[in-house]
């Protein structure tokens, strides 16, 4: 399997490699097939760590990282060539990038062998588990190599989930060839609500909240607990339902449950800023809006009783008001 | 639906091309490659919108296990300061103590961030840094600060 997985030519490529890579599917539980790309290290692939990534989501591909973020080459803008990434990752590690959970990317699931139609932390976790084992026995000289997990954005939850779930099957010795040392998290969604409480103060503290607003939100907090901890009692995230999408839905009409998913939801999430990095320009006007679009409409599914901006959005118009 | 500042059309164009995919060994039951699958994501059960727990787990297990939480310090979707707060909680109610105060470290000869790291002295470690200017996307936004922070990371190094 090692050898039929070797990617020998990758087409658009515009300079020579000078590392190994692999490419194919990984073992999950029965039917589930998780893609994978793996980079051998540009520094000394057989004493380097072994790195896992995981991007976000949930539902967004590792490939998305690899040729957009940390992987050895980027795709030009024709869509057809790539150019280097001398920041790559793998200058001194070995890089798995995997598709998980089943059916992102190029993963894929044999419904005659599993006709499973959930998704969740724990599959996830089970399935990435299972597929590390089947890469060890893919790449047998990883064996022992210090291991990381590693990963972006949900990663806050697919990184300690898989992590716990590993050190389990290690201590109980069914992955005694795994010498795992460590995992890392990017910008993790380590928590949702303390993610809300803090973009309160995120938003007014960059200037997206005006003083009246943040101001308004002081009768919210629970003034009478004592405690060190600024998001103990200014709890906004009691007020709402945190979606699984992200979306902040107010559990009532009262002042403090509109207001904080008003600020935390609307004025945060949907403005057309790039959320991703405030001070980004974003240059792709017509394919912004109309994502921005998607994106409400999706949310409004969420958000019965709410002002419904998204009817208000014309996908056509070139204009950021 | 949001993630249109990064390149994704020029990647989904570059992998659906067919001799990459055959390069790759794409299985033919794959369909074509999006960078996020919105369907899953809708359907998807979120088990934990906190991981203190899970956080808690991997401690008590008494693993010895390095941990790196990196923030890029200008990302709405996944700010900063929730992560801080999360990772100061935990430190704070499990006793961790603080083996390095804060402080900025540096790329080349400039600020790159900040950093904190707690450790229990029984192999359990958290480094708290902060990637200065950098949005969600770290590795992009601020390549040169994301590779040496991760290489001195593997290596046990100070960043």
């Amino acid at each position: 399997r090692k050898q039929a997985d070797r990617v020998w030519n990758l087409p658009g490529l515009t300079y020579g490699l000078n590392f190994k890579q692999y490419s194919g599917y990984l073992n999950g539980v029965s039917g589930n097939y998780l893609h994978y790309w793996f980079v051998e290290s540009q520094g000394n692939p057989s004493t380097d760590p072994l790195v896992l990534w995981l991007t976000g989501g949930p539902g967004c591909s590792g490939l998305m990282a690899m040729l957009l973020e940390l992987g050895p080459f980027h795709p030009n803008p024709d869509g057809k060539t790539l150019f280097e990434n001398v920041y790559s990752w793998n200058k001194a590690a070995n890089v798995i990038f995997l598709e998980s959970p089943r059916g992102v990317g190029f993963s894929v699931q044999d419904q005659s062998l599993n006709n499973d139609t959930i998704w969740d932390d724990e599959r996830t976790a089970t399935d990435t588990y299972l597929a590390l084992k089947d890469f060890l026995t893919v790449f047998p000289e990883y064996i022992n190599r210090p291991f990381f997990v590693t990963g972006e954005s949900y990663g806050g939850v697919y990184v300690p989930t898989i992590t716990s779930l590993l050190i389990d099957k290690i201590q109980s010795g069914d992955f005694p060839q795994l010498n795992l040392v460590g995992m890392s998290i990017g910008n993790g969604e380590l928590s949702a609500v303390q993610q809300f409480n803090s973009a309160i103060m995120m938003g007014y503290f960059h200037g997206l909240f005006s003083k009246d607003n943040f101001d308004s939100l002081q009768q919210c907090c629970n003034q009478t607990k004592s405690s060190s901890q600024w998001f103990e009692y200014c709890n906004f995230a009691q007020y709402i339902h945190l979606g699984s999408d992200g979306s902040a839905i107010p559990n009532d009409n009262s002042f403090c449950a509109t207001q904080t998913a008003y600020l935390g939801q609307q004025i945060f999430w949907d403005s057309l800023n790039n959320v991703y990095n405030i001070y980004q320009d974003c240059y792709q006007q017509d394919v912004r809006a109309f994502g921005s679009r998607m994106t409400i409409q999706n949310k409004k599914k969420h958000m019965k009783g709410f002002i419904d901006q998204g009817n208000k959005v014309s996908v056509s118009s070139t204009d950021s008001q | 639906g949001g993630l249109l500042c990064y390149g994704n059309d020029q990647a989904a164009s570059w992998l659906n091309l067919a001799d990459v995919r055959s390069a790759l060994h794409v299985s033919s039951a794959a369909g074509n490659w999006e960078a996020c699958n919105d369907t899953i994501n809708g359907a998807y059960v979120q088990q934990h919108n906190d991981t203190t727990s899970v956080f808690q787990h991997i401690l008590d297990s008494q693993y010895p296990l390095r941990v790196l939480i990196y923030n890029g310090d200008v990302d709405q979707a996944c700010n900063y300061l929730g992560d801080q707060w999360f990772i100061e909680a935990f430190a704070q109610t499990n006793k961790l103590p603080v083996t390095k105060a804060r402080a900025d470290w540096r790329y080349m000869t400039q600020i790159a961030g900040y950093a904190k790291k707690f450790d229990n002295q029984n192999g359990f470690s958290i480094d708290l840094l902060t990637v200065k200017g950098a949005g969600h996307m770290v590795p992009t936004d601020r390549p040169g600060p994301a590779l040496q922070m991760m290489v001195n990371f593997f290596r046990n190094q100070d960043y």
